[in-house]
């Protein structure tokens, strides 16, 4: 019986701990400096892109092969207007300002 | 190719004044 009450009881404290979770945007993909998980994962990828022209969209899309082409384009429109990345030999192709 | 650098200086400038 003892088990049996000190067990019902246990959910109960538990339920004050899911209070706190709301408070900041909740769950794994916090965003850094700003970016969503997608658009920093997109400016690290370009970041460590060894290829002088800088990165392609089809190169983001293959690493990134669980994100969709229009999620990746938004980020790099953001990131670019930002003025983290820029556009080099043509509209998909994106180095970091920071690389040098 | 100076395009890309003007791209470049540009970009820089964005983000120096997203910085500030």
């Amino acid at each position: 019986r003892k088990n049996l009450m000190s067990a019902s009881k246990a959910p109960q404290s538990f339920g004050t701990g899911t209070g706190n979770v709301g408070g900041y945007g909740g769950g794994g993909s916090l965003p850094m400096n700003g970016l969503t998980a997608h658009q920093a994962q997109v400016l690290n990828l370009i970041k460590n892109c060894p290829v002088p022209e800088g990165m392609s969209l089809q190169e983001l899309k293959v690493q990134l092969h669980n994100v969709s082409m229009s999620t990746i384009k938004q980020a790099v429109e953001f990131l670019s207007s930002e003025g983290h990345i820029y556009s080099t030999v043509d509209d998909d192709h994106y180095k970091s300002t920071d690389a040098e | 190719l100076e395009r890309i650098r003007r791209n470049k200086e540009a970009a820089r400038q964005r983000l120096a004044e997203r910085n500030v």
